[in-house]
């Protein structure tokens, strides 16, 4: 009945002992409340018969409306902690889960493994999914995504820099492209998610991230493709698999950006791993 | 250099939006992974080569012993799939860290025996964990492997632009046969 605590005093993520969800971290010794979910949006069907009428599709992240759904509100998990590391298997229906880790030697960042798919389509809606982060970060409208990989970008919601906009699609006109990393920060608090690959991604709310990490729809959206983003492989709908890893810090201190350069190189240059059969080598013979 | 043409080509086509950003239909996406996996058999190669030339040099009169040790990739670790693992009881990890400074990481492997050992070079045994591999709920095709666990080590201080490897030995080990036999 006790919340899970991945991490140490420095640095950690406090989960809910029943359903695994993120509640709160701590960050440089300083605690902020922050939550994760998945939820979804409906693809919107449209008659292509003009632009303004696209459906949603390979090439176009058009919602209907503008609230996401939630995956599931009755999450099980359970958690597995040991000399190396720590983490959660978290079930939130048949078609998604995540595993939560935290290794303990000179880690200051938390790693989220999902799992989703085959996205179920029987009821005939169209389905885009995303893990959305809440904190109490007051952020103030900004976020910011790198652009492959050259420099963080700042953006600022239903804004643009150079034009007066007039935003009529609230979700998708705020989607940015991430291909490695999105980040809040309040103060001196900064809070990022890195990426495993390019998503999209936004801060729909102050506080708030979200990146998108699988759809599948029933629509062609007349960019050319001709058919609708419903794939299957083996007879069954696209399975994907992948990684974010939190991490933050102090932004005065250069904790928070210490800790994701670092991290990055770790994830984006990582270690290659090589093998080879000993069956008949002694330990002894390949020394 | 011949061998890493197919690798130039594959990040030559790649440069086009719908390698990277997933809007392409799932045939175009496995012709990509057909075109990457080319790539990386071919810079296994070179791999295999270079690691075998670092080995080399420490113990020159060994050359030939050692320029026959295999040294392959496993592309599908990132589903806990690795058919070298399947079918060995001992086997060597040789981790290789491409940054110029010093590195520690954790290795993940997929098993399926009950318990192992892990040796650094010099003999030491490391602490080692086996975390359960999540299973599906639904049956679907897709990873093929014996393994339920992943073993999981501390590769402390890899060098720069070096390598180091460990041998796993394993007990208790279920062999499996043909029917894990790996598709293409």
């Amino acid at each position: 009945g006790r919340d899970v605590i991945l991490g140490n005093t420095k640095f950690n993520a406090v989960l809910d002992w029943e359903t695994g969800s993120l509640k709160s971290m701590v960050l440089d010794r300083t605690k902020f409340s922050v939550s994760q979910d998945f939820y979804y949006y409906k693809g919107y069907i449209g008659d292509n018969k003009e632009f303004v009428n696209r459906s949603s599709g390979a090439y176009i992240f058009r919602p209907n409306g503008s609230e996401a759904l939630s995956v599931s509100s009755t999450k099980k998990s359970s958690t597995y902690k040991g000399d190396l590391v720590d983490e959660t298997h978290i079930k939130w229906s048949d078609w998604l889960s995540q595993v939560v880790r935290y290794y303990k030697e000179d880690t200051y960042h938390v790693e989220m493994e999902w799992l989703a798919g085959p996205i179920p389509v029987d009821d005939n809606v169209g389905k885009e999914i995303i893990s959305r982060f809440k904190s109490d970060l007051l952020s103030d409208g900004l976020f910011y995504t790198d652009s492959n990989g050259r420099e963080m970008l700042e953006r600022k919601r239903n804004f643009r820099p150079t034009w007066s906009v007039n935003i009529k699609e609230p979700v998708s006109a705020n989607y940015y492209p991430v291909t490695s990393r999105i980040t809040l920060r309040d103060g001196d608090k900064e809070f990022s998610i890195l990426t495993d690959r390019a998503q999209g991604g936004t801060s729909l709310n102050n506080g708030e991230v979200e990146l998108m990490v699988h759809r599948r729809l029933l629509h062609d959206d007349a960019f050319g493709v001709s058919e609708a983003l419903n794939e299957t492989a083996f007879g069954h709908g696209l399975v994907a698999i992948g990684k974010h890893w939190l991490t933050g810090g102090n932004i005065s201190s250069g904790t928070a950006a210490q800790r994701t350069r670092s991290l990055q190189q770790q994830v984006l240059l990582s270690p290659w791993l090589f093998f080879t059969p000993a069956d008949n080598i002694s330990f002894t013979e390949w020394v | 250099s011949v061998d890493l043409n197919k690798m130039r080509e594959a990040m030559g086509i790649m440069q086009h939006h719908d390698a990277v950003t997933g809007t392409e239909r799932q045939k175009v996406a496995s012709d990509y992974a057909r075109v990457l996996f080319e790539g990386f058999e071919e810079c296994g190669i070179i791999a295999q080569a270079a690691i075998n030339k670092l080995i080399a040099n420490k113990k020159q009169s060994e050359v030939s012993r050692v320029d026959a040790v295999p040294i392959k990739s496993c592309l599908l670790l990132n589903i806990s799939q690795c058919d070298i693992l399947d079918y060995s009881n001992q086997f060597v990890v040789t981790v290789y860290n491409p940054l110029s400074h010093r590195v520690s990481h954790y290795v993940r492997v997929p098993v399926s025996g009950a318990s192992y050992t892990v040796q650094d070079p010099t003999g030491k045994q490391l602490k080692i964990q086996l975390v359960p591999i999540p299973q599906p709920v639904i049956e679907i095709p897709g990873r093929v492997s014996p393994a339920t666990m992943e073993l999981v080590f501390y590769a402390k201080d890899l060098p720069p632009l070096g390598f180091r490897s460990y041998y796993i030995s394993g007990s208790n080990h279920i062999h499996h046969t043909s029917k894990y036999k790996i598709h293409p």
